[in-house]
């Protein structure tokens, strides 16, 4: 088990260091076996240096800065064995405009890497914007779930 | 493998069959509060072999069968099915013979859930290995369910290693 | 200790399910002392109805569902002893359109009742229209905050 | 008691003096993920006699003196001010006589925190007996922390009990 997960490790920091870098477009960050020297026992700590700033561990980043670091380590780990399929449920919630975008961006770089499809809920209207077809869900009847294709470009409508 | 359908029946708020079609790319689900996108997630998961009520929301598994509201009457089953495509035959060594494979998982109240892989019962570590590589616990990097992040953020560093194993 | 427990519980409990139905415009929900019939030693449980759905506790509901119900008991309990000042950190963040506009509208409701004054940090661009007055924070150099006025009307320009 | 001001130097990441001017109605506080708005929220409930660096997000209560940048050299100290309109005179009693009331809390590194009550030295004791009506702990409704909302869901009945006391 040590030799499997040692191997991990430094595969998805590589992964996760390409990742934040994207994804701050700048900056630099890494992953960090903590607590013990047995890779068995030790806990995983996560370094970051967003742009312009100092060295710190993931606690002490602002709200949207740990979302956008937390989704560089999971597509890291995501991106060592791509299963077919990927769901993501609103993860986009704490960011603003730009990190937004960015999130987008790097969904679109790991279609382009595998062969996976994406499931993305979300309330935001960027993202919105970003995908390649719409599923909406209504309860025209209450407590009924019903399942609605939506127009893309009827979404463009509702931001412009 | 190529994910290509998910139907519902049933199951939580889709009292009535309903088709979810995944094309390559990015599919997008919208919808105000409560109307029951996270509930897909959920068919989901639940679908790949999840066994805990927990992690379905849920306080006993049959909470996942349709409980009715005003107008509906309760349902006595749950049915999600999932169909893949396989004609790449890239499926763990013993399903790969199929071209598609159709997995449905069904609960009936009292008598609890089982397995069919195209039409044929099978158990639920068989889907379990199926779906190795999808990897839907809890800890899953290939599903992120809401609320998930912020949980991982407030762990300690121990625990939060434990999303390296996926990896290893 | 015993007394004092069960005046509060009984008036935030009236409190937050007038908060819930407004907030759900319709519904009913409500506060239970659970586990114990000892109210120092219970637990506190909320019941929920949103409108047109059966009753269940708070962790049945959705993320949205959720959110909305806790503001209710957070307010109830804020307005059994409402201080000068309140400050709200991206609250918003997990509800619709819809519910925005609802979350504005309890706020509103409280300026009315209350003295308080409101500090509300958001992202959303509907919270935003509905601020009497907006401060931006930015950090034109590198790590350092600065706080910048921002024309309400110019906010508006964002939106249409 | 109307809150009016709040003064921040070189708490956190505003190293230069801000004030921050607080009018009757709901004032809003945007702006891009990381530039320093929970900051100010950060630097109200220090103000207010916060003892936990966890709840501040730092490690020691050190961290929360700006720790420097490329160009900005490190401070010495932190300093926030809070200023307040009493002239309703509906302060705690041994307060009540003052009609304005400017409380600052300092940090100087290896040195400590003071209070200081209209220029003169107070204990941490007596300041938090002025705030006593606005609780800024951290299960208070008058200082919803980010994240703190999934927290009070994600807890069990008997924890979340606790915020029936403040209204006790
Ligand atoms: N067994 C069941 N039978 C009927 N309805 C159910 C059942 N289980 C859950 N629900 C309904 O599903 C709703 C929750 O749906 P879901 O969590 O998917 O909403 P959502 O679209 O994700 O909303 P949000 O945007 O707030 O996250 C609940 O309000 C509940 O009424
Ligand atoms: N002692 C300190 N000295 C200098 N900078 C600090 C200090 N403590 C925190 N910071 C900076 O403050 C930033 C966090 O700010 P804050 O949490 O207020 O952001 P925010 O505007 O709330 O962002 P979000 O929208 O993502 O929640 C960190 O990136 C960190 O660089
Ligand atoms: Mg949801
Ligand atoms: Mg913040």
């Amino acid at each position: 088990g040590r030799q499997k997960l040692t191997e991990a490790f430094t595969e998805v920091n590589r992964t996760f260091q390409t990742l934040f870098t994207r994804l701050f477009q700048g900056g630099k960050a890494e992953l960090a076996l903590v607590d013990s020297t047995d890779p068995l026992e030790a806990g995983l700590e996560i370094m970051c240096q967003p742009p312009g700033k100092k060295v710190t561990t993931i606690s002490l980043l602002s709200g949207g800065e740990q979302t956008l670091t937390a989704l560089a380590l999971i597509f890291a780990v995501f991106l060592s064995n791509p299963s077919p399929i990927c769901l993501m449920d609103e993860v986009d919630a704490p960011l603003d405009d730009a990190n937004i975008e960015k999130y987008c961006d790097i969904l679109d770089f790991m279609i382009n890497e595998t062969n996976t499809r994406f499931i993305v809920i979300t309330h935001n209207i960027i993202t919105i914007t970003r995908m390649d077809r719409l599923f909406g869900v209504t309860m025209m009847e209450p407590g009924v779930s019903q399942l609605v294709g939506v127009d893309l470009t009827r979404a463009e409508e509702l931001i412009n | 493998m190529d994910i290509t359908k998910l139907r519902l029946l049933g199951f939580k708020s889709f009292v009535d069959s309903t088709e979810v079609e995944i094309l390559p790319g990015l599919t997008g689900i919208v919808g105000p509060n409560g109307c029951g996108k996270s509930n897909i997630i959920d068919a989901f998961q639940w679908l790949m072999g999840e066994s805990r009520p927990s992690s379905m929301r849920a306080s006993g598994m049959e909470d996942v069968i349709f409980a009715g509201v005003e107008g509906r009457s309760p349902r006595n089953f749950a049915e999600v099915t999932l169909e893949i495509d396989n004609s790449e035959q890239k499926a763990a060594s013993e399903f790969n013979r199929h071209k598609e494979i159709e997995i449905t998982r069904k609960i009936t109240r009292e008598i609890g859930s089982s397995y069919r892989l195209n039409g044929k019962e099978v158990r639920a570590r068989d889907v379990q290995t199926l779906f190795a590589d999808f990897s839907s616990g809890s800890n899953s990097s290939s599903l992120i369910k809401q609320g998930q992040i912020a949980e991982l953020l407030n762990m300690k560093p121990k625990d939060r290693k434990k999303i390296l194993e996926e990896a290893a």
